[in-house]
């Protein structure tokens, strides 16, 4: 099963994981 | 074995007609069926998705998968030997590497089945929520991430899919979305004109939504007004002069309506009009991401930011598997699958979750939505591109949907 969020951010929005990272739930997945 | 082979006499007879006449009817459902399968409108309507990919592809294409989802659903309901379960959950958690110090509740024979065991809750407190804008929902992979340009969504590295495909949108010569008739099981209730008791928990209009307070006439911010009455506690025992009249919900619903359109935060439903795909606000960007849940990952999911959905569309499709193999082999997995599209806003303007079921775990709950039933055996599916769609609006007048704060469980996965 997969998850897709697809959202509006400013432009300055950061991803702070990398692609093939795992991840919890709760965990930090972008900031401003 | 050469003897008959090579000696037995061929022997024709001629097949009566009807079996002929079945023959053909069967030849032209699976063609098509096959088309249904293959042709999916793009955004403009004029563009087509066809299944993509390596030979294993459309091998995987002509299995019935949805029907061998609901069968391993089916499988993995039946309830298991107690003596069994502690054994076999033991096994597969090695197999697919669950942490069982995280479960709840931990003894093993509590769980009739493996379904149960899949849909298995955690320890509170298992998983720290980060105090960040947007963490991650579900426990997983990152598969992607990055920028919608064009209104195209990449998949891989090259390769796009469309965002309207994925989210849908209306547009003439589709049928309209049927409208489903909704009962929220949450629900919030307006307290007075800042405050809202969602689920239990008191909000602020202004901090959930990310809108700044409103100056009082004398100039000062209403916190500080707030601050000088008592929150209210109970529901309905509070009185507030400043509430109009009319009572607290008319005129909250008149407020937040005009903060919100002064701040541009307006609902997905009007900017979704005439908007053309993938435009936002200026200096906004819409962003993406893609988890992908592993079978032995904990598969709940939740609110991966302080949002409201407004609407979700339920797109009844194929099944096929998710892994990260088949999303680099299979163009357009996200857009054939069955899937279901949360939409709403969120302090930045829109956003939207779309869990996307796969052939092991067909099936997604959604708590607050009692009337969404998915990976259903129907025997007439409805036209490819097309999705049932319902407004979550009674769930709270005042935010116009369903809202759900950082990491509140939204429902999840089953097997099958």
């Amino acid at each position: 099963s997969t998850i897709v969020l697809v959202f509006e951010a400013p432009q300055d929005f950061e991803f702070t994981v990398e692609a093939g990272q795992k991840i919890k739930m709760g965990e930090k997945l972008g900031d401003l | 074995l050469a003897d008959a082979w090579t000696q037995t006499p061929t022997k024709w007879y001629p097949l009566p007609v009807a079996v002929g006449a079945l023959l053909l009817i069967v030849l032209q459902y699976r063609r098509t069926r096959r088309s249904e399968k293959e042709v999916h409108v793009d955004e403009d309507g004029q563009g087509v998705v066809k299944l993509k990919g390596p030979w294993q592809v459309h091998v995987l294409g002509a299995l019935p998968l949805n029907s061998l989802s609901r069968v391993w659903g089916f499988l993995n309901s039946l309830e298991l030997p107690v003596w069994f379960r502690p054994f076999g959950f033991k096994l597969y958690s090695w197999t697919f590497g669950c942490n069982l110090d995280e479960i709840n509740p931990p003894d093993l024979t509590q769980y009739a089945s493996l379904g149960e065991f899949f849909y298995r809750k955690l320890k509170p407190g298992a998983r720290p929520v980060a105090d960040t804008v947007l963490v991650s929902p579900a426990d997983g992979r990152v598969l992607h991430y990055g920028v919608i340009r064009d209104g195209r969504v990449e998949q891989i590295k090259g390769a796009t899919y469309s965002l309207d495909a994925l989210l849908g949108v209306e547009r003439p010569g589709l049928p309209p979305p049927a409208n489903v008739e909704f009962h929220p099981r949450d629900q919030a209730e307006v307290l007075d004109r800042d405050f809202a008791d969602i689920n239990g928990i008191q909000y602020s209009l202004h901090d959930f939504l990310g809108t700044p307070r409103p100056p009082t006439a004398e100039g000062a911010p209403q916190q500080e007004q707030k601050e000088q009455k008592p929150v209210p506690t109970k529901h309905g025992e509070q009185t507030d002069a400043s509430v109009s009249p009319d009572g607290p919900l008319q005129d909250v619903v008149a407020h937040e309506a005009g903060v919100a359109a002064e701040m541009g935060v307006r609902p997905f439903l009007e900017r979704a009009q005439g908007r053309p795909a993938g435009s936002v606000k200026p200096e906004h960007a819409l962003f993406f991401t893609v988890i992908y849940l592993a079978p032995g990952d904990y598969h709940r999911f939740h609110s991966p930011t302080a949002w409201v959905v407004e609407k979700r569309r339920h797109f009844v499709g194929d099944l096929f598997s998710v892994s990260p193999w088949m999303v680099d082999k299979l163009a357009d997995v996200f857009v054939l699958n069955e899937r279901v599209a949360l939409l709403g806003r969120w302090k930045y303007g829109f956003f939207g979750m779309v869990p996307v079921g796969a052939t092991n775990v067909g099936s997604i709950k959604i708590n607050f939505d009692q009337a969404l039933r998915t990976n259903v055996a129907t025997r007439h599916r409805p036209p490819v591109g097309t999705f049932e769609e319902a407004v979550y609006t009674s769930a709270s007048p005042v935010l116009r949907g369903q809202p759900l704060s950082k990491a509140q469980e939204m429902g999840g996965f089953y097997l099958g």
